[in-house]
């Protein structure tokens, strides 16, 4: 579902350039349920957010669903986000201004599900991921871990084909983190939802069935286990 | 050098009150490295918020250095914390015009450090902490890991008395995450500074000489190690 050849991204800053990825080959099918590792600037995040169209590579392909992301505009971008991609970034970026609850309905808003059906899924994923009774706490009002929970309730609430995740379990002790993966590993197995996380989290690795290693801008590892 | 007694935090929302810290009990001696560690939720962040005087308790009574806080104004408290405490947010509360350079030389500047003195001490620091190379990114444009080292960066390049560490390597790969700890580590032995951690991680958890296990706003577990 997600296919990656030779893929480069260049920051361009006043004085270097930073090669991020430096010709990553990297092919996921769908319904996998993979991880990427890899030492701190490594270029995860760089790589999921190209898949997820967040940002454009400087060169290489890049194809998601069959689609060539070079060739998308930036509304046919937003749109293959909104009905295709949910995204665990990693520094969360919730809405500020906005509930719990209003997070994680606002995806479903920009998809036209109406007001009744938005409310009760919201509020069942947030009871799933275990913040009942925190729907109507603003981002500022809940800990570390409880706002990356609501992150990762927003991701999947919808029931994306691809849910591409930036260190979802970081800030969660091993039970917490553990539910939610068990939660995610039923959505990859009951829906089919190909997985794609970045992780440091020994946890996260043994749930995967495959698991990617990326240094300095390249794919150094790729195991998969039966 | 920390002294907690029945301190309580309590949240006032419009519609509910949420307790956080429930009558919790803590003495921390000068030069211990201690890991709190406890379920997303538990109190940690706010626990850690107190101790450096960014936040009041509701109840109960909290002597940092000897000094009760409650007896300080405002002013005081920012006092105290520029001289005696460096600290690492779990959100890493970087300040985004500053490059990494100047967000680590602020304190510094804040204390009248010359900049000569300033400038080399940050350099140093950074290059400690794997970021040569990186002095004129701003927080926007480093990795998630990246930020986190710059924000251990500032917290203890001027050696405080005190260093409150909120997750410290919750991004970070398990060797840049030990090397930071070896450096940690270095400065509570050769300075006996105190380090007080809160961490989900097992590797801080192993590297501290004392674990507090908190729960539900309370301290249920409490072991030394010789
Ligand atoms: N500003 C706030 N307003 C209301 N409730 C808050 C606020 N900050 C924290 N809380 C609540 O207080 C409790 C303790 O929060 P705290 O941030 O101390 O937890 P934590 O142990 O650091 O969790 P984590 O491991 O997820 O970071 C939580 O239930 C949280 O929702
Ligand atoms: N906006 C940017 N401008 C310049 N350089 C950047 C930018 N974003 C990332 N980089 C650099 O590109 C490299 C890869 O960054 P990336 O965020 O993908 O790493 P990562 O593997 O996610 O790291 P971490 O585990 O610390 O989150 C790093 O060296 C980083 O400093
Ligand atoms: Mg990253
Ligand atoms: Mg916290």
């Amino acid at each position: 579902i997600v296919v990656c050849e030779n893929l480069r991204k260049v920051y361009e800053q006043e004085k270097v350039k930073v090669e991020a990825l430096k010709g990553l080959d990297l092919d996921v099918e769908k319904g996998e349920f993979t991880a990427i590792a890899g030492p701190s600037g490594s270029g995860k995040t760089t790589l999921l957010n190209l898949i997820g169209g967040l940002d454009a590579a400087t060169s290489g392909e890049l194809r998601v669903d069959g689609q060539a992301l070079a060739e998308l505009n930036q509304t046919e971008l937003a749109e293959m986000r909104l009905r295709k991609v949910g995204f665990i970034f990693q520094s969360y970026n919730l809405i500020p201004v906005l509930s719990a609850l209003e997070n994680v309905e606002f995806v479903m808003l920009l998809q036209g599900i109406p007001a009744k059906e938005r409310r009760e899924r919201a509020r069942s994923i947030l009871k799933e991921v275990g913040l009942d009774g925190m729907f109507h706490r603003r981002p500022n009002e809940l800990s570390g871990g409880q706002q990356q929970r609501v992150a990762v309730a927003r991701a999947i609430v919808s029931d994306p084909a691809i849910v591409l995740a930036d260190e979802p379990t970081a800030n969660l002790d091993s039970e917490t983190g553990g539910s939610l993966l068990d939660m995610m590993q039923k959505l990859n197995c009951d829906k089919k939802a190909t997985f794609i996380f970045s992780t440091h989290d020994n946890m996260v690795m043994e749930y995967a069935r495959r698991l990617v290693v990326i240094r300095d801008g390249r794919v150094v590892e790729d195991k998969r286990r039966q």
